[in-house]
């Protein structure tokens, strides 16, 4: 099945 | 010296038990544009973000930018502890390792006071890119509570596609499948109870239930709910704290290998 991303590949440590 | 005094203080034991199962231990902020919070789940799937602005306290001293490291589940303890029309006021001494909640009741006949000790956390910020959403979805609170919690018992993933047609969640399991569509519909007699579409482009992503389950625990703040969506992004579910804020919760879609 689909797999769960990380929101961390979307959104980037400041 | 920080004070923060907020004469609805049932707005804050609200927002704590809306953040509390996702994350249990998070650094505040507090600066003079307001209080706010934004932390991840221990997993790393999904992110919240919280903003109670200044202007909503009826005392607000902040006398430099501080972060104050809290468990969310003794916090939570405390708060509960204040009645629901309580005013609450939140002291912090510069240097200091406690937060004093105080909690005053609208005769001031019984004021308490609650001590929490604070806690050093580690914590970075990530940048929340400003994107227009392809789609997005206001609609009741109680409706997206409502089909969350009844697909839950069908499926573990919904998929929420958005068309010129309206909003389809669906989802699928062991015993079979279900499809919720709502319509957008804005003649209803009071504003709350409107479902409002808006679509630049048509978008399907799948998510875990289990995290907008999660979400929906912020469902007595608001009565509207708004879900906003691009292909490729996690998902924004923003509940409104009367004009003084948000919470907004941010999930990462499922992605197809």
């Amino acid at each position: 099945g689909p797999q769960q991303g990380s929101i961390t590949s979307f959104f980037k440590k400041k | 010296m920080l004070e923060l005094r907020l004469v609805q203080g049932s707005l804050l034991k609200k927002v704590l038990e809306a953040i509390k199962d996702l994350v249990n231990e998070a650094n505040f902020d507090c600066s003079s544009t307001g209080f706010s919070l934004q932390a991840m789940d221990s997993s790393h799937v999904a992110l919240v973000a919280l903003m109670l602005r200044s202007e909503g306290f009826e005392h607000y001293r902040c006398d430099r930018t501080i972060s104050i490291g809290m468990n969310l589940t003794n916090m939570a303890k405390m708060l509960k502890c204040a009645g629901n029309d309580d005013i609450i006021t939140i002291k912090a001494d510069d240097g200091s390792d406690t937060v004093t909640f105080m909690f005053e009741s609208p005769s001031q006949d019984k004021i308490s006071d609650f001590e929490m000790k604070l806690m050093e956390i580690d914590s970075e910020h990530l940048g929340i890119p400003d994107t227009e959403y392809q789609s997005s979805i206001k609609m009741p609170s109680q409706e997206f509570l409502r089909i969350c919690k009844d697909l839950s018992s069908i499926g573990d993933t919904v998929m929420i596609s958005v068309t010129k047609d309206g909003v389809k969640f669906t989802t699928s399991g062991d015993i079979g499948t279900a499809n919720i569509v709502c319509r957008q519909n804005t003649s209803v007699d009071e504003p709350e109870n409107a479902t409002e579409i808006k679509m630049q482009e048509p978008v399907s992503l799948t998510f875990a239930l289990r995290y907008l389950n999660s979400f929906t625990k912020a469902t007595p703040l608001a009565n509207i709910v708004t879900l906003s969506m691009s292909a490729d992004l996690p998902i924004v579910v923003e509940y409104k704290i009367g004009d003084m804020g948000y919470v907004r919760y941010y999930l990462a879609p499922k992605i197809e290998e």
